[in-house]
This record gives structure tokens, C-alpha cells and sequence, in this order.
């Protein structure tokens, strides 16, 4: 605690250092703080406590800048992306679910053929929240999945139809390319229908989530993150970077296993939790 | 990279003659915010920056025509012998048959891990057993059926009501019925700040008294790898690490971080999906993907 402590060198490498083991990563963090001292000055601030809330604030406005908040339209596709293994099939589950609890009908499609019994664990979801899934078998066109489900969700009149994907490192220009190809086909499929293209990022990830969004965005024009393992020790603050360098906002996190684990993405909390 | 902006450090001080301390701790700035980039804990950062220092202080650097590439030098010689030798054995121990136990935060690679290691171990002649101690994940149990049955390798289980513990304990009975040579288990993901299951797979560890317990590990995890690392190495105290997802981009600095804190020799990366996707820890290759 640094309540009364006086605003010094030391206490900006002691907020540098938070910063730093939160994954702000060494360049985001140095404007930050650059900023900091520079507002500091300007408005002669001599306590540190001040000193901290105007960082809250800084970091705030930047998570916070241009956002336009989140509303569920129908018809909504939602494609779910991501590397290998941060959440993306059990965020579907939680969004169906929180989708159906506001009196939305919500369609699943097992778009990953790729890896062993993602559709049975896809389905799991589909069974827990009560819902419609499209599903082919293993090794066929992820393409083809997304078209099938397209189909049925227009003639059923669903609202929401959330498509799983397989998980995909993005420097595989291979795995990009198929990840183009079903972006085309939703485009193509369901012109009427609004599409979102949720970005997964594990918070336990470092600087490498940076490089993630930037090529998943050229490759599906991503318009919004999910933030997922919250409930551990890892901050995640490389969204900060992320937001402030791609512009991306963060719609929802994920702070556990089950179904109800998933929340609006809160900035507030966001910060604070960051220095806690 | 670092080597050109280590080299631009010394150009620039290259005019005003004999280097001095404070101009080798410019130069160790540069190596600081190269390994924070990399992903290496702040902490381990600042410990290993003050060792490197304290050598690139000594003539070598000092006195050297090239001191940036003497500078590098020393980092690079630095990094790899903290990493440890390559030590790509499994301790099987004696015993039949050998027990091996993956354990890691979720998502990281530990089911795909499991398959991996019993392909390398059935190429080596083994007669391995996978042992399907998720029973949480949904499908987890099938995942490592299909994985087994893509190498003819069999998956002893006991649904998902069974406690873990005991499904370990009677899989090595079964191994011993059955002419099993190495039992591989699979765990389910968990954070290693909930008491409840940490607690979980000290049980299975009591159960069975694993010959390796691997600390399965993403290559890509920022900071937090000491908090995750620190914690199972306290509860479990693992025996060896698999790094996974290295065929990305990420420069890998949580190997520095997790081998810092746990003291425990990084065994083998996971460079793909397929299960041929495994290799030995060559720390010589980590040094300078993380240097960058
Ligand atoms: N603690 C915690 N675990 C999570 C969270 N979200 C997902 N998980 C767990 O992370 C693991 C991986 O989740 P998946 O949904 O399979 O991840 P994925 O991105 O679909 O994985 P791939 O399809 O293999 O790329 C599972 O064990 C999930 O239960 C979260 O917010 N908190
Ligand atoms: N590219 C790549 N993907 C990997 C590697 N190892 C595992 N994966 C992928 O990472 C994802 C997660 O792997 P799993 O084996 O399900 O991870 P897990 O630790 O068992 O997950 P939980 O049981 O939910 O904790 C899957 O999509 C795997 O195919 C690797 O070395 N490289
Ligand atoms: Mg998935
Ligand atoms: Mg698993």
C-alpha cells in the first residue's frame, strides 16, 4: 500500500512492474506510464494514491474509446476463432446459453471436423442448453458444415447461429486460407444476416495474443474479443495492447467451466482487478 | 533484433572510447526488454540480467572490439545453461508397470500430450496404456479413445463417475493383468489455485507413486507460467515439463520462466497436432528462438 507515499521514480517502476506481470507487454506499458508522468506534472499531483486512480482512468479510456456497445439483432451469426485450446468450444455453450435465457432461439454448428471428438463435445453443449446442432462427420469440409447449418438456421427462422471452429495456430497459412473460405461462405450464404467474429484469447497468453488478433483480424475481419480463464492468476492485459493497437473490443470473458461462467466485459473491474 | 539493437548501443558509444559499467548497463537494458518481449517472467528477468551483468563486466566485453556481439555471447551461454541439458529420457524406473502422470492448466495440450508420449514409448517397443483420468471435460474420455485407436494404443476407463483416484489405482492392475509396460494418465485441466482439485491429483499421486509426473505446459503463457509452474511443482513436485504449440510464433520465454522457478528439466516440445508431433527440448535451439 502507498497511501501518503510521495509521487517518485520509484512509485512509477513499482505501477511499470504491475503493469509488466499483468502481459501489458514493454511497449504498451511504457506509453502508459510516459503518459502518466506527463499528466502528472501537468496537473502537479504529489500523492500517490491520485497517482494510481489516474492510471485506472488512463487504461479505462483506452479500453473504453470508441466502443459501440454489443446488441443482439436477428438473424446473428457468430463465428468463434482461436488457437489451439483457449476456450472456444466451451464460450459457445455459455453463449447459447445466455443467448436462450434472453428468449433467443440459438442453433450450434460443429464447424471443427478437424480434432478427435470436438463434435461429440460440441454436442455435450448443445444437449446441456437445450439446443439445435448441426453437425457432419469427422474429416469432412468445415466449409460445407457452416453451409448445412446456414440452410437450417434460414428455414427455421433461428435468431442466433453460433459456428465452433477448430482451433488454429495463425501462422499456419494453410489453416488460414480454410478459415477465409468459411468466412466467404457465411458472407455469401446469409447476406441478411449480421455476423460477428469472436476472437478467443486465453488470459494466461503473453505477447503472442497481440500477433494472434492482428492476423486472425486480416484473415476474418474480427469484431470482437472474448477474454477467456479469468478466474486464474493471469491478468490478461494484453488486450490493452490489443484495443489500443487494432481497436478491438472486448465483449465477453470467461471465468470458468460452466455454463454461467461467461460476463459482459466490465472495464471497471477490468482495471482493478489488473492492480489487485 | 537483439544483436542490431545491441549493436546500435555500441555504436553510439563507441566514440567516446574505453566502455564503463554504466554503458554495459545500457546494453543490459536492451537484453532486459528483449526477454520481457519474449514473454520471461519480470522477476526471473531481473535475476537473470544482474548474473549476466556481473560477467559482461569482465574483460571479454570491455575490451572487446566487438562488444555487442561479445554481449550476446554471454546471454546466449547464459540461457542455455539455465535451461539445463537436453534430457529427453523418460525415468521409467524399474518397476512394471511405469507410471506416468500429465498434469496442467486446461487447455494446455495434456490429452494430445498423452498420445504423443504413448507413441513414441509403442515405437520404442513399450506396450503402453492410456488411462482416462478426465472425468469432467465434456468428451474427454472420447478424445482419448479416438487417439488411442489412431495408434492402436489401448484406453483403460471407468466412465466419468468413478473417483480418479480409484480408476488410477485399478488401471495398474489391469496393466499388470494385461502385459502393460507403461501406464500414461490423462487428467483433467485445472487451475492451480483451486485447493479442491490440486488436492484431486495428489490422491492420484498417492494412489499409483507416478515414476514421472509432467507438468504439461503452453508455450505461448505470459507472466503467470512461475504462478502455474510453482504451484504444481509445490503440490506435485513434477519430475520433467512438456512444452506444447511451439510450431507457433510465440518466442517462448515461459521456458526460461518455468525452468527458473521449478529447477525441473523441460523433456520434450509439442511442435504440432498429430501425435508424431513431439521432439526432445534442444535448449541450445530455445535460447535463440526466445533471444529472437
Ligand atoms: N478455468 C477456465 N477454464 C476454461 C474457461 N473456458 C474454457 N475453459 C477450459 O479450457 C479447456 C479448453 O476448452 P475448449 O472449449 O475445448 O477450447 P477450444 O478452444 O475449443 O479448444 P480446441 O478446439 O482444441 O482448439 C477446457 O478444459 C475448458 O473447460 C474459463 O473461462 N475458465
Ligand atoms: N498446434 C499445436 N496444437 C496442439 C499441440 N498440442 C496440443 N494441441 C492442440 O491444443 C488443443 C488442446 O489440446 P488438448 O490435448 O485437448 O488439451 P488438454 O490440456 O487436454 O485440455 P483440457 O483437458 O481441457 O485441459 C487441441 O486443439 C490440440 O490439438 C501442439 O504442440 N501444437
Ligand atoms: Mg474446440
Ligand atoms: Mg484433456
Amino acid at each position: 500500500l502507498s497511501f501518503g507515499k510521495k509521487v517518485d521514480e520509484e512509485l512509477f517502476e513499482e505501477l511499470e512492474e504491475a503493469l509488466i506481470l499483468a502481459d501489458v507487454g514493454v511497449d504498451t506499458t511504457y506509453k502508459i506510464i510516459q503518459s502518466l508522468k506527463q499528466k502528472t506534472k501537468e496537473e502537479k499531483i504529489f500523492e500517490a494514491s491520485k497517482v494510481r486512480k489516474l492510471l485506472a482512468q488512463e487504461i479505462y479510456e483506452i479500453l473504453q474509446k470508441d466502443v459501440e456497445p454489443f446488441v443482439l439483432t436477428s438473424p446473428m451469426v457468430i463465428l468463434i476463432v482461436g488457437v489451439n485450446g483457449v476456450g472456444k468450444t466451451t464460450t459457445i455453450g455459455k453463449l447459447a446459453h445466455l443467448y436462450k435465457k434472453q428468449g433467443k432461439s440459438v442453433m450450434m454448428v460443429a464447424a471443427d471436423t478437424f480434432r478427435a471428438a470436438a463434435i461429440d463435445q460440441l454436442e455435450v453443449w448443445a444437449k446441456r442448453v437445450n439446443c439445435p446442432i448441426i453437425k457432419h462427420q469427422e474429416g469432412s469440409d468445415p466449409a460445407s458444415v457452416v453451409f448445412d447449418g446456414l440452410q437450417s438456421a434460414k428455414a427455421r427462422g433461428i435468431d442466433v447461429v453460433i459456428c465452433d471452429t477448430a482451433g488454429r495456430l495463425h501462422n499456419k497459412k494453410n489453416l488460414m486460407e480454410e478459415l477465409r473460405k468459411i468466412r466467404k461462405v457465411i458472407d455469401r450464404e446469409y447476406s441478411e444476416a449480421r455476423v460477428e467474429t469472436f476472437l478467443v484469447l486465453d488470459a494466461t497468453t503473453g505477447q503472442n495474443a497481440l500477433q494472434q488478433a492482428k492476423i486472425f483480424k486480416e484473415v476474418a475481419d474480427i469484431t470482437g474479443i472474448i477474454l477467456t480463464k479469468l478466474d486464474g492468476t493471469a491478468k490478461g492485459g494484453i488486450v490493452i495492447a490489443i484495443k489500443e493497437e487494432l481497436n478491438l473490443p472486448i465483449r465477453y470473458i470467461g471465468i470458468g467451466e460452466g455454463m454461467e461462467d461467461l460476463q459482459a466485459f466490465d472495464a471497471k473491474s477490468f482495471v482493478s482487478a489488473i492492480f489487485q | 533484433s537483439l544483436s542490431e539493437r545491441l549493436q546500435g548501443v555500441f555504436k553510439k558509444l563507441r566514440g567516446k572510447g574505453k566502455l564503463t559499467e554504466k554503458d554495459i548497463k545500457e546494453a543490459m537494458r536492451e537484453v532486459k526488454v528483449a526477454l520481457l518481449e519474449a514473454d520471461v517472467n519480470f522477476k526471473v528477468v531481473k535475476d537473470f540480467i544482474n548474473s549476466v551483468t556481473e560477467k559482461a563486466l569482465g574483460q571479454e566485453v570491455m575490451e572487446s572490439l566487438t562488444p555487442a556481439q561479445q554481449v550476446i555471447k554471454i546471454v546466449h551461454e547464459e540461457l542455455i545453461k539455465l535451461m539445463g541439458s537436453v534430457e529427453s529420457r523418460l525415468n521409467l524406473g524399474s518397476k512394471v508397470p511405469a507410471v506416468i502422470m500429465m498434469v496442467g492448466l486446461q487447455g494446455s495440450g495434456k490429452t494430445t500430450a498423452c498420445g504423443k508420449l504413448a507413441n513414441l514409448l509403442k515405437k520404442q517397443g513399450k506396450n503402453p496404456l492410456l488411462v482416462a483420468c478426465d472425468t469432467v471435460r465434456p468428451a474427454a474420455i472420447k478424445q482419448l479413445q479416438v487417439l488411442g485407436a489412431n495408434i492402436n494404443v489401448p484406453v483403460f476407463t471407468m466412465g466419468d463417475k468413478v473417483d480418479t483416484a480409484d480408476i488410477a489405482k485399478a488401471s495398474i492392475d489391469y496393466a499388470k493383468s494385461h502385459n502393460v509396460d507403461v501406464v500414461i494418465i490423462d487428467t483433467a485441466g485445472r487451475l492451480h489455485i483451486d485447493d479442491e482439485l490440486m488436492e484431486e491429483l495428489v490422491r492420484i499421486k498417492e494412489a499409483v507413486h507416478p515414476d514421472e509426473i509432467l507438468l504439461v505446459a503452453d508455450a505461448m503463457t505470459g507472466q503467470d507460467a512461475v504462478n502455474v509452474a510453482s504451484s504444481f511443482n509445490e503440490r506435485l513436485d513434477i519430475t520433467g515439463v512438456i512444452l506444447t504449440k511451439l510450431d507457433g510464433d510465440t518466442r517462448g520465454g515461459a521456458a526460461l520462466s518455468i525452468k527458473a522457478v521449478t529447477q525441473k528439466p523441460i523433456k520434450y516440445v509439442g511442435i504440432g497436432e498429430k501425435l508424431g508431433d513431439i521432439e526432445p527440448f534442444y535448449p541450445d535451439r530455445m535460447a535463440s528462438r526466445i533471444l529472437g
